[in-house]
């Protein structure tokens, strides 16, 4: 997966993810998008597959946005220990909907995602309403190892994530961090709007007309690209991606 | 071939086994149901552990005991509503904790 939030020129906040997943055909055909509503009114959306109750790509109106990048560390039956002897351990999937429909704001929604433990370690990467408004949160299965934040004052004006910590240098044959941090640098701040966070999405190498089958932000195992700004709620849009045409 | 995905309303304010049947009754979901249940069967068999099967299996017979409303609920609506069964729902649903390693 790769998720990037940027503040452009007018200190909008945008948040754009590809999801890469094998089986990819199978949740291309069963990819939707939900809006959960209370009395009639979207108290948050989500971007799911067809029996997933959970989310990994979401959005609370005119608060903040959230998705999911995978972080394995450790073996399987960590993961079964802290299921059977944490009872306060929470599936990621269900912490990212419990938080967009109970967390009112970005910096509650960030403490919650940090800090409540889970059964497996991943990436947050969340988006607010307001200027400076962005984080990646490396989580390790108790707790946060790292938040890392926005930073428009000093020049750090996205942040991304693909499925490595930040803080090291990802696998060569799985570098989809330094085309994205080039493709987003090209499109520049005042560049930055709903279209070409597509765009940089959707990034690949090419060698004139001919695709390079090399790792690149999309890439075969895209299923989805979404677009979100959580202070424009209505331009949260999900497109299946069908990378090999 | 970028396609906008479809979009369904979920109505909190019903029955969580009540969710997701405005998606389960569109005819288009409908006819993708006989593929979901042969391709949610693959995708099982490769992803998760063969060891983690036991476990799912007690998870499934107390769902209310083990996952909080209105995930347990929710995931007994879409099993009835597909007739996916409920175990096969349960193991998607963790999919990412269990593969996250």
């Amino acid at each position: 997966c790769t998720s990037i939030v940027a503040q452009d020129a007018k200190g909008t906040i945008w948040h754009g993810r590809n999801l890469d997943y094998g089986f990819g055909d199978f949740l291309r055909n069963i990819t939707v998008m939900l809006d959960f509503q209370t009395k009639g009114q979207t108290l948050y959306t989500s971007t799911s597959y067809l029996g997933y109750v959970g989310a990994l790509t979401g959005q609370r109106p005119n608060k903040f946005t959230i998705t999911v990048d995978e972080r394995d560390q450790g073996a399987w039956w960590m993961n079964a220990l802290e299921a059977l002897l944490n009872k306060k351990a929470s599936l990621v999937s269900f912490l990212v909907r419990e938080t967009l429909a109970e967390a009112d704001t970005y910096d509650v929604a960030i403490q919650r995602l940090a800090y409540t433990p889970l059964i497996a370690p991943v990436y947050f990467i969340v988006g607010g309403a307001n200027v400076a408004e962005g984080a990646v949160i490396t989580r390790d299965r108790e707790s946060a190892l790292d938040i890392w934040t926005m930073n428009p004052a000093q020049g750090r004006w996205f942040v991304l994530e693909t499925n490595y910590d930040h803080w090291e240098e990802p696998p060569a044959d799985d570098n989809r961090r330094m085309p994205t941090m080039k493709a987003m640098n090209t499109t520049g701040q005042a560049g930055i709007n709903a279209s070409s966070m597509f765009q940089v999405s959707s990034t690949r190498p090419q060698f004139g007309h001919v695709v390079l089958s090399v790792p690149h932000v999309l890439n075969k195992g895209t299923t989805y690209t979404a677009i979100m700004s959580a202070a424009q709620p209505q331009v949260y849009n999900t497109w299946v991606r069908w990378p090999e045409g | 071939r970028d396609v906008p995905v479809k979009r369904y309303v979920v109505n909190l304010d019903a029955a969580p086994e009540e969710h997701f049947l405005p998606m389960c009754q569109d005819p288009d979901i409908l006819e993708l149901i006989p593929m979901l249940k042969k391709d949610a069967k693959d995708m099982i068999t490769s992803l998760v552990p063969e060891e983690v099967l036991p476990l799912v299996d007690i998870l499934t017979a107390d769902l209310d005991q083990y996952l909080p409303q209105p995930f347990a609920g929710e995931m007994r609506g879409i099993a009835n509503c597909t007739g996916i069964d409920l175990g096969e729902i349960v193991i998607l649903n963790l999919a990412y904790d269990l593969t996250a390693f």
